[in-house]
């Protein structure tokens, strides 16, 4: 996901036009999109979440603040005084809007905004980033096309159905704890314009008639939302709780599941496992082996005490390619709220000591409560790893979600397959025993290239 | 970008604007904006962000959280609210209309 200016960017023909005059007709919110914000953002974590248009740390009175939280799920319908005919013709097609629900977590989507708003629209006006749906809760929708102020409003599209409108930019960016969360909160645009409808129904008689124009919701029957199942890997995802401690886990085969170990830290702990396929299933299990602390791969295995159904078994890669589309699932940010995000990225490094892949990094936005959860190849949906950590920079503390690490599957697989095959924990335990380079890399410390000679 | 994005990104940029307000006759109270996406051309109807114009509510930024409101009809806001719509092609800033909190925005070299 990334800023990058539209096609016609270079294309920009001249004469400049000046803005045209233009008149409020509404106001209008989703009670939805509001409802389940305040259930998502509110009460006990309110302190926490900032929608601020600025850093954390920059001056905004309180009352600045309160208001553009207020307005937050707020929007407007503006018209515009009549454009002259020329214009108005040669603007094409008009706008269609995705029913909600029908776009799946983890499909891509295109921010549409300016940064900026009016301050430089010759630079900044309608710029592009991309991203995926990463969650979706009702009407509010969160993705990771990273988005900066003045976007608020810009229209995100789905690539499939083509060019459709998904959903209008609420907040660009989103701070937890002081920490820059790397997700745009969105509000769906087929309740939105039901909401316009109604209200130009009750405004002036003569506002009913401008309900006609505005853009029909595309395929689904109405009120009827297409449930789309999303990427069939993002269901391997599983909510993984060890006492009082959550954090994210991906099924390797029907009774085992694996995590990290600072989530499931002691073996013959009891822990439940929540699948996604299902919003009410629990299971039990038990920890059958997590590595020591002194091991620099932090991870745990997990057996459960009945199948896990209709949960999709990922298939582990062999081979990893640097810079290829990747996405981790997992449940940072929202925990047991409203399922696990999906981030999108690229593999932007793979570690290697003597040959072997030791440690992947990627650009996808990673947050706390991921820990544990699976990176997949996006294309292939192949299991690559399991994530482990984030960055966080102890000089500023500041936090890079984008900048995280994971367990390549193939240290984990053949130790696995013999577990699963034979209950034989070996080579497992071989996890505790790895060579100093690999501690030096997990230490994000250089490799040496050779051991030190001594001097003597 | 890929080809799977070649509809989305001619919506996007033909429907994509810019949608700022401003108090008539004071222009050193500087202006508002945001982003907008323009639902039909004729009439010209946009659907933008709403929180450019709680400066401009006559009850406040309270009347946004009071129970029950899903909407609030245009003239919720003083008459002295200006707005402008913008779209691509680009345009200048309109003469005489000062940009108050522009981002001090620079380009440090790498």
């Amino acid at each position: 996901a990334g800023l990058e200016s539209g096609p016609l960017a270079g294309h920009r023909e001249p004469p400049l036009q000046l803005p045209h005059p233009a008149e409020l007709l509404l106001l209008l919110s989703c009670p939805a999109f509001r409802a389940h914000f305040a259930h998502l953002f509110g009460s006990e974590t309110a302190e926490q979440w900032r929608f601020a248009s600025t850093a954390p740390d920059a001056e905004v009175s309180e009352d600045e603040e309160e208001d553009q939280l207020r307005a937050l799920g707020w929007f407007a319908l503006v018209r515009v005084r009549p454009i002259p005919e020329e214009e108005a013709d040669e603007r094409g097609p008009r706008v269609a809007v995705a029913p909600l629900g029908a776009v799946p977590k983890g499909a891509p989507l295109l921010a549409c905004g300016s940064p900026f708003g009016a301050f430089c629209p010759d630079i900044f006006l309608n710029t592009l980033s991309r991203g995926v749906l990463s969650n979706a809760t009702g009407p509010l929708l969160l993705t990771d096309a990273r988005c900066l102020p003045g976007t608020e409003g810009g229209g995100v599209f789905a690539a499939r159905p083509p060019g459709v409108l998904v959903a209008l930019v609420a907040a660009p960016l989103c701070w937890k704890s002081r920490e820059w969360v790397g997700l745009t909160l969105l509000c769906a645009a087929a309740p939105l314009l039901r909401a316009a409808r109604t209200a130009l129904g009750r405004l002036r008689p003569c506002a009913a008639s401008l309900a006609a124009l505005l853009p029909p919701e595309v395929g689904a029957p109405w009120g009827l939302p297409l449930r789309d199942p999303g990427p069939p890997w993002a269901a391997a995802a599983v909510l993984v709780e060890c006492g009082t401690v959550w954090g994210s886990g991906v099924v390797v085969a029907p009774r085992l599941v694996v995590t990290c170990r600072h989530v499931a830290p002691r073996e013959a702990s009891r822990v439940v496992v929540r699948p996604t396929t299902s919003k009410s299933a629990k299971i039990w299990g038990h920890v059958v082996f997590a590595t020591r602390e002194t091991s620099p791969y932090d991870i745990a295995v997990v057996s459960l005490e009945e199948d896990l159904e209709g949960v999709p078994i990922p298939v582990p890669t062999e081979h990893f390619h640097k810079g290829e589309a990747v996405s981790v699932v997992g449940f940072g940010i929202f925990g047991q709220a409203c399922g696990p995000s999906v981030t999108s990225g690229i593999l932007s490094a793979v570690v290697q000591v003597d040959d072997t892949p030791v440690m992947l990094q990627t650009t996808c936005a990673v947050h706390g409560g991921s820990s544990g959860g699976p990176l997949f190849s996006t294309h292939s949906g192949d299991l690559l790893g399991i994530v482990a950590s984030n960055t966080r920079d102890n000089n500023t503390g500041a936090t890079y979600p984008h900048l995280n690490f994971s367990i390549p599957v193939t240290v984990l697989q053949p130790a696995l397959q013999q577990y699963s095959q034979t209950g034989d924990l070996g080579s497992l335990r071989e996890l505790d025993h790895v060579a100093e380079p690999v501690r030096v890399v997990w230490r994000l410390q250089q490799p040496l290239a050779e051991a030190p000679r001594s001097k003597l | 970008m890929g080809r799977q994005w070649g509809p989305a990104m001619r919506v996007a940029e033909q429907t994509g604007c810019v949608v700022s307000a401003s108090r008539a006759g004071q222009p050193e109270a500087g202006s508002w904006s945001c982003s907008g996406v323009i639902l039909s051309r004729r009439p010209g109807l946009v659907l933008c962000h709403g929180g450019i114009f709680t400066p401009f509510l006559r009850a406040g930024s309270g009347a946004l959280t009071a129970a029950g409101t899903a909407f609030l009809p245009g003239d919720s806001c003083g008459e002295d609210l200006r707005l402008h719509v913008q779209w691509g092609p680009t345009a200048a800033s309109p003469v005489g209309r000062p940009e108050r909190g522009r981002p001090a925005l620079c380009t440090p070299q790498c």
